[in-house]
């Protein structure tokens, strides 16, 4: 298994900048945060325009979740019970978390899920 | 992930980082991807974060994610963070705050504290050492200054490793992948000696962003799991964040 991890190998690449070919997938669009606004509100132009990416995301972990517990029942514990964890985060984050859920319109216990998956994971 | 933090002959550091994630989140058959890696690239933007109209630091985010994994504070300094694996893991603090012990941070919210309230590269390096964390991680960090850069090892409590530059020992740049850097790396998943190979190929004398891309653009340093390159320059808070494809053949992981 290692040898065929290996044959992915190559020479070190030299003058792939800028970025174009085939590794190269796109740019990215920049978004101004306002920390001036209330926390609930710094994030309502960005979920404005990426709420239907962030859903497929969050679906998309929701499948899979749903195909180790086909009951539904995890899904069901975190859009019901996770979200009560919101209100022991501390501020501002708390409050961000609450308008990124408001503004999105994705469950709030998603949200927060979404937003400690890195705890989760390093498991 | 691969981050490094490099510094030139004249002594100017430059930051970049590779953002691999979706491990075992769905394979899809039929495009030969990790299908979370796929889903998560429409997320990826650049935020500038702005108090009375100025920017108090920038980063690289997934859209919906309030922590910071990648981010430059302008003129002071720059910090991405890697993934650590360990049995101590993030859900035995997660259990931990559930049950209520609460004065460890999640590792998004100290990152993005740091970001927003550190006032300098020490001041950054003492704080993402020594706060309780709830799981384990890998802190890299670079400054302004020649020698400002290290890999800080954390276990959820306490930092096991610092790994400074050290110029005059030839120590110009620093390198983490997701594993410990006194220990080999898993032997399925090596990105640790490809990129070091090509980073060393390269020489400090001819070190800058492009051919520091040109090492992140180096399969297996550029996998299946990639969402994207970031490149940052601490002078102004220089950003700059691509997303990226593996075509076939390429490593999973």
């Amino acid at each position: 298994q290692r040898r065929s991890l290996e044959q992915y190998g190559e020479e070190c690449k030299t003058k792939t900048y800028p970025p174009s070919g085939p590794t190269f997938k796109g740019n990215v669009p920049t978004y101004i945060i306002n920390l001036d606004l209330p926390p609930s509100k710094r994030w309502d132009e960005l979920m404005r325009d990426k709420k239907t990416e962030l859903k497929t995301v969050v679906q998309n972990i929701k499948d899979i979740a749903n195909t180790f517990f086909p009951s539904g029942k995890i899904v069901d514990i975190v859009d019901h019970k996770i979200s009560h964890l919101t209100e022991t985060l501390p501020y501002p984050f708390n409050e961000e978390l609450q308008g990124i859920a408001n503004s999105s319109g994705v469950p709030l216990g998603e949200i927060v899920i979404f937003n400690i998956f890195y705890e989760i994971f390093t498991v | 992930c691969t981050s490094i933090v490099a510094e030139d002959k004249t002594g100017k550091l430059y930051h970049a980082r590779n953002l691999d994630f979706g491990l075992f989140l769905g394979w899809d058959v039929k495009n030969n991807s990790w299908t979370l890696t796929r889903e998560l690239k429409p997320t990826v933007v650049n935020l500038d974060f702005q108090r009375n109209n100025k920017t108090v630091f920038r980063s690289t985010n997934f859209a919906g994610y309030i922590g910071m994994v990648s981010g430059v504070k302008p003129d002071l300094f720059t910090l991405t963070m890697n993934e650590r694996f360990s049995l101590d893991g993030g859900y035995v603090g997660i259990f931990e705050w559930f049950l209520g012990r609460r004065d460890g941070m999640w590792m998004g919210f100290l990152t993005r504290a740091v970001l927003e309230n550190a006032t300098s590269y020490q001041d950054a390096k003492d704080k993402l050492a020594k706060t309780r964390l709830l799981a384990p991680a890998y802190f890299i960090l670079g400054g302004k200054n020649s020698g400002e850069g290290c890999v800080i090892t954390r276990s959820r409590t306490a930092a096991l490793d610092i790994w400074d530059l050290d110029i005059k020992k030839g120590t110009w740049y620093v390198l983490e992948t997701n594993y410990d850097r006194w220990k080999p790396p898993l032997i399925l998943d090596n990105r640790r000696t490809p990129a070091m190979k090509c980073l060393n190929q390269t020489t400090q004398e001819n070190i800058s962003l492009p051919t520091i891309y040109d090492v992140l653009s180096t399969k297996p340093v550029l996998n299946k799991l990639t969402v994207c390159t970031t490149l940052m320059e601490v002078y102004n808070g220089h950003t700059e964040t691509y997303l990226r494809e593996c075509p076939d053949p390429c490593s999973p992981w």
